[in-house]
């Protein structure tokens, strides 16, 4: 009498597209910029310069609009395109290595959005620099999660070129999207500042985010996992993986932050002989194992190559750009971990002049250079700043003139939704947060006491 | 030089699992009681009886539990049992009727954390009342979403006895997540009051959520489509199974709330041939269609017959059990449809007497029978409320004693996380619980009138 039934992927996310940040037509009209945005600044990054995004909306009457995003990044090889648009869960970032996409799905939900609402095919041109573009009209097969190609062609394009554009059209509401759009190309100018980006409307207005600077960040490099905080799954696919026939140089292959010597206090603590083949650990083994190296707590710390912080002077920089503040401080935490993987903590605190004095702390959020404008008191960056008792840096939250930024990086964001608007109170990271907040606030305090001294001395 | 990968939907979310609400050992240890908890009372529901669940937690030492919920509902069938427990996105609630289970994911999720954290296989024992059950100890290959079963049994049980056993070892947090597992069954006893629930802890304490009643809702039957709102994705997949062959009985026949007389109204509207045979619709057609459904206004209300309300008086009743108040009240709104789905909102509103004043409105949240705990900042309800001006009911929420109850239920709840733990801002939804809130708050406010001049009349 039950029905047993399974679903793809692409028909899970369709039929709970608020699950996946779709949830109304000004929601959808915001994440299909931020995907496709998000997308183009990754494909920069990958080819390693300072990168152009330009993004064009169109109106076509009656809640309808067309969006075309065009960026000079790497591209997508001709017979990638389409499975990397027209299936969910196909992605070249699922890779140890720090990048705005992580899930798989952002860029084909937009696309997704758009067929379900106006049942128009997306387009899809790109060229990796081989002096030809391939270019694309899909849909997608919901039910079966795959593509169906509707036309291709092949365009002679200046070798050496590589960029790629995404055409679609959907149902969305611009107007009151557009408060957040603007927000979220102006916070992405701030903590990427190296990209150009001109944004045209659909009244024909331009907005042009220029680059502030042409310097680069260090590209992120792949990385292993560190080994703290991996778990049983994790530890079994390594050994499917490995070339490696005893226990040491598993575990100092296997992960980073763990040489040899390391190896073998571990194996130690997990009473396991450091000659046997990895492939031998039976199951029981395999949990001692993964308690030693949870419990071990002397592994260096993580490897920051597989990470891109903004940096101190930079984050600075956009602070006071964006803010002109009286006052700012920023810090960027030592690289730490959590369920093996190395994450950064930067916090910037700004303090007067033209931060406003908003009746709260103002916070910015950023996420492996990405703004998150929604869902802040979720957040555990709010956690951690509700937790802490403002009064001791001579704030008080109701009336002092002051905002502050974190930003996180990792090569994962443990995101708590898959529209990527806030992030999970994990205990590594909420403790570093409040550590660099701390460190900021102590800077703040005495330039409030050093200001109160100075006033008292002027007022005698 | 950029890898493009697949993961299976299972891999997806085991990377991600705080996306499914496994963020941390404490929200995990609370996520393993309510999903399983969850897939018993619908079970029970399925059975049509005043069912009994028994939740029972074993400390096994150093952060390790045991967990074992057992429920006499209608039980899983022999063939059926390792996909539905040991694989994702498989599931027998993927139909247009109200359950707690939607995603096809919450069982398999807490089977998937008490396996990567313990590497311990998980046991189901079920039986569907043929007088035999069957018995497995099962993994689960994350990597190919698919169920690896270790061992099986056949037992012989009492014929016509239907249950279901689930038994798994994981890594948690009881001292944290006691509270809100206590709290969580007993809003379950206040929602679902013909349900038998025992709980018993890891010290060996028992505490028992006893049904106040023998009396069953309607249960409620699948339903099809309500043609308010609905997508072209839909109309494709309505059109590829049905049997018609002109398009008034294709949309008085796939359509629930639309007799022959609104077809053709709708046909006329968006100026298609009654008679044409809906496969043969263009693209063009296929949007037309929609459009026309969509900015139809004259469609009967959804038929409710999909949906299980709590009613009126079963919640004026738990309301009055739970706090004791001075003065409630409370309103089922009539059945309405958001993108297809049918939902009824029921408010009720309590004063006085032993609601707590907390210093805000206290919300007590419920989705489709569920106890939602957790982010009430982010949900539809919450936002609704912040946005009435409650003076005008004689209300000041930072004052007095006052506590909000809202259930919705639907064929589809919006949730926003994988989690359950917020509800999306639907405008039809955010309508009715403002109209539900503010017909609760005038019956209130005339109370609150009424109380003052009695004590006016006292004073003189
Ligand atoms: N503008 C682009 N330039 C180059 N590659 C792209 C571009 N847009 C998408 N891709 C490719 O398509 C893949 C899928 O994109 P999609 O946005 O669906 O997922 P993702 O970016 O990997 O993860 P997320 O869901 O977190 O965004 C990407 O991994 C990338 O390889
Ligand atoms: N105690 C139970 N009794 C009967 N059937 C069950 C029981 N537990 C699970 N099932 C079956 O297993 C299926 C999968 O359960 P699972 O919890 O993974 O997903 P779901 O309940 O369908 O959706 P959700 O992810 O929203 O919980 C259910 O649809 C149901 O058919
Ligand atoms: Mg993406
Ligand atoms: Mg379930």
């Amino acid at each position: 009498r039950e029905e047993y039934v399974e679903i793809s992927p692409s028909d899970f996310f369709y039929r709970n597209k608020d699950i996946a940040g779709f949830d109304n037509p000004v929601r959808a009209t915001y994440m299909i910029v931020r995907e496709l945005v998000e997308n183009a600044l990754d494909a920069c990054d990958r080819a390693g310069r300072a990168g152009n995004i330009y993004v064009a909306f169109r109106g076509k009457g009656s809640g309808v609009f067309q969006v075309e995003v065009l960026d000079d990044g790497i591209g997508v090889p001709e017979d990638e395109i389409p499975k990397a648009f027209g299936k969910v869960l196909y992605s070249s970032k699922y890779v140890l290595r720090q990048s705005r996409g992580t899930f798989g799905l952002g860029g084909t939900m937009a696309l997704l959005y758009g067929q379900i609402t106006t049942h128009e095919p997306f387009e899809v041109c790109s060229s990796i620099g081989d002096g030809y573009a391939a270019r694309y009209r899909l849909r997608i097969d919901i039910q079966n999660n795959k593509p169906i190609v509707e036309r291709k062609q092949r365009i002679k394009v200046p070798p050496g070129a590589t960029f790629t554009l995404v055409k679609l059209t959907f149902e969305g509401n611009y107007e009151r999207a557009k408060g957040k759009i603007l927000e979220y190309l102006k916070q992405t100018a701030i903590i990427t500042p190296y990209i150009n980006i001109v944004f045209r409307d659909p009244k024909g207005a331009i907005y042009v985010f220029p680059r502030a600077t042409t310097k680069l960040p260090e590209e992120p490099k792949e990385s292993k996992y560190h080994p703290y905080g991996v778990d049983v799954e994790v530890l079994k696919r390594l050994i499917s993986e490995t070339k490696t026939r005893n226990l040491v140089s598993f575990l100092s292959k296997s992960f980073q932050s763990m040489g040899r010597q390391t190896a073998i206090k571990v194996l130690k603590k997990a009473r396991l002989d450091p000659e046997k083949n990895p492939r031998k650990l039976t199951d029981r083994e395999l949990v001692k194992l993964v308690r030693a190296l949870r419990s071990y707590d002397k592994f260096r710390a993580p490897d920051a190559s597989c990470l891109s912080p903004v940096g101190e002077e930079a984050l600075e920089k956009g602070i006071v750009k964006e803010l002109r503040p009286e006052f700012v401080k920023v810090v960027q935490r030592p690289p730490s971990a959590y369920e093996g993987h190395p994450f950064i903590v930067e916090v910037g605190v700004a303090y007067g002049g033209g931060v406003p004095a908003t009746g709260d702390i103002v916070l910015y959020r950023f996420a492996n250079r990405i703004p998150l404008l929604y869902d802040a008191a979720s957040d555990v960056a709010y956690k951690v700043i509700r937790k802490i008792d403002w009064s001791t840096y001579y704030v008080d939250p109701a009336r002092t003139p002051m905002a502050v930024f974190v930003h996180i990086c990792s090569t994962k964001i443990p995101f708590k939704t898959v529209g990527k608007e806030f992030i999970a109170d994990k205990p590594e990271i909420a403790r570093e947060i409040e550590l660099g907040i701390r460190e900021c606030a102590r800077a703040l305090r005495s330039y409030i006491l050093k200001k109160i001294a100075k006033q008292r001395i002027v007022e005698r």
